[in-house]
């Protein structure tokens, strides 16, 4: 899974 | 998503557009840290690179399309604003006051981010470096703001709507920690810091700004 997948936070 | 965390991203939206609004209305930036802006442009780049990773593969809801639009607004405003601080209106700012120095803060923040992550890879490293560096990159505002001791009413408007919104996202990460089961300790930690070194400011605020007093450090 990608960063952005994982921290769906801004 | 809950309310929480949508009030929490639309007060930051809101902090971004006071400053814009206080630049351009003033035509100056005095009382603002280029410092500090400098660290939240850093602090944007290196936790949004995903941007540049392929979308292809990702299963398109609607909450991955916000997230993209608000990381556009938040890299594009933040570079915005440098660029009104170190160009169009430069004369207004004095380097003077703005002496905090941000190479500590790099350097523990990427000694920190190295030591204690979730990953040990570059686009990880590079993300919980920007948890990190967010969550102290206030400090030279703040002491600019100790420095001159006084600061225009939309100037704390905007510092209060920028400290307030990481608080609201406390509420958020209590609310996914019961209905989700979320846990994320690096942002929690973070987090609770970030609203933490606000607290002398917020006072003041509430002390002097919301009963029609100019924010003058007592």
């Amino acid at each position: 899974t990608s960063t952005g997948d994982k921290h769906d936070e801004l | 998503m809950n309310v929480f965390r949508i009030s929490a991203d639309l007060l930051h939206l809101l902090s971004i557009f006071i400053l814009l609004l206080k630049m351009q209305k003033t035509r100056s930036v005095a009382g603002i840290s280029f410092k500090t802006q400098l660290l939240y442009t850093i602090v944007f780049i290196a936790r949004y690179l995903d941007l540049f990773e392929s979308h292809a593969e990702k299963s398109f809801e609607l909450v991955t399309l916000y997230n993209i639009v608000m990381k556009i607004i938040f890299i594009s405003s933040s570079v915005y604003t440098l660029y009104l601080m170190k160009k169009k209106f430069r004369a207004t700012y004095d380097p003077n006051t703005d002496t905090f120095r941000i190479e500590y803060l790099l350097a523990l923040c990427l000694f920190l981010a190295l030591m204690f992550n979730y990953r040990f890879t570059v686009m990880e490293v590079l993300w919980t470096f920007s948890i990190y560096l967010e969550a102290v990159a206030i400090l030279p505002q703040l002491f600019m703001l100790s420095r001159t001791g006084e600061a225009e009413t939309i100037t704390t408007h905007y510092l209060f709507a920028l400290g307030f919104y990481r608080a609201i996202y406390l509420l958020n990460w209590i609310w996914r920690f019961h209905m989700e089961d979320y846990v994320d300790w690096i942002v929690w930690i973070s987090g609770a810091v970030q609203t933490a070194l606000y607290s002398d400011f917020f006072y003041i605020y509430y002390k002097k700004v919301l009963h029609g007093e100019k924010f003058v450090l007592p």
